[in-house]
């Protein structure tokens, strides 16, 4: 068990060799295991540019104006992740990524991150993303779960 | 005296303890007057009097909607007039007024507003 | 492919954007 900042540490050059990005008949991409990961292991930070959320909807309105696909992941009230134009692997990560993995926001020296973790283990060649469970990411799906927190969509 | 508001700010924006000066760090966003007015014609003046090295800032009239979490002139609830080239701000949309103001320079704003509120 | 962006940059960490002061404006001057 070692501690979260060591963890980070190796995850930035462990990430290249666990994670692949396959080409999915049905979301487009997603992400599969390059190697047998262990329950609770880091398997990659989701890793972008960190704007204030008020930058957000102006540059959701400049990516979609140019066709580009728009991915961002919330860290907290006042800070989110833009891993559209600048961002590795894990921005094909959809904000639910179960059952195999779950997202957590770490804080490790200071700096908050978002780190995806194994739900359990997962073997060499499984997939990371609950890929089939969305159609294809443009078409969004209401989710009508009514939580406080919910996103709205279910992709 | 109308000071700076402690709470009608960006929380990322710090207000000193006389509450006339406001510093940020984390990018534009906006702090607003302990003072409103709703009707007939106000003016007030701001003199500039430091100006730390590429320091920029946007002076104006806010709405109560105004975006704090962005800089005045923004959106529909806001006018502003910027350090840098002097440009005023409306809807986010630049138009030129005058050369950029600096320290030493005092600013008057004025604004014109319906008498039957 | 279509899910990576013109001129894509791959990071291995996060990093913090600059914001320039015309962030907001619709076309800086």
């Amino acid at each position: 068990e070692l501690p979260m900042a060591m963890r980070y540490r190796q995850l930035c050059d462990s990430t290249r060799d666990t994670v692949g990005v396959y080409r999915s008949p049905i979301s487009g991409r997603g992400l599969f295991c390059k190697r047998t990961v262990e329950a609770g292991q880091m398997v990659i930070e989701y890793a972008g540019q960190v704007i204030r959320s008020s930058l957000t909807d102006i540059r959701e309105r400049y990516y979609s104006s140019r066709g580009i696909g728009c991915y961002m992941f919330r860290i907290d009230d006042d800070f989110v992740v833009d891993a559209t134009m600048k961002g590795n692997a894990a921005r094909f990560i959809n904000h639910s990524c179960n059952p195999n993995c779950y997202s957590r926001v770490v804080d490790i020296l200071g700096k908050k991150h978002i780190i995806i973790f194994a739900l359990r283990k997962i073997l060499r060649g499984e997939e990371l993303t609950y890929d089939y469970k969305f159609p294809i990411e443009e078409d969004k799906i209401p989710c009508t779960c009514g939580a406080r927190r919910c996103r709205k969509y279910l992709n | 005296a109308v000071l700076l508001a402690l709470h009608d700010r960006a929380q990322c924006l710090r207000i000193s303890d006389d509450r006339l000066s406001v510093t940020g760090d984390k990018g534009y966003c906006m702090v607003r007057a302990t003072h409103c007015v709703r009707r007939g014609t106000w003016y007030w003046e701001a003199t500039i009097t430091a100006q730390p090295e590429g320091a920029h800032c946007r002076i104006g009239w806010g709405g109560p909607l105004a975006n704090l979490n962005a800089p005045l002139g923004y959106d529909k609830f806001g006018y502003s007039w910027r350090s840098r080239k002097g440009t005023v701000f409306h809807e986010a949309r630049g138009r030129h007024l005058s050369p950029g103001y600096q320290q030493g320079d005092v600013l008057g704003i004025l604004i014109h507003l319906p008498e039957a509120a | 492919w279509s899910a990576f962006a013109p001129d894509f940059k791959e990071l291995d960490e996060n990093v913090e954007y600059e914001e320039r002061e015309s962030e907001f404006d619709l076309s800086d001057e």
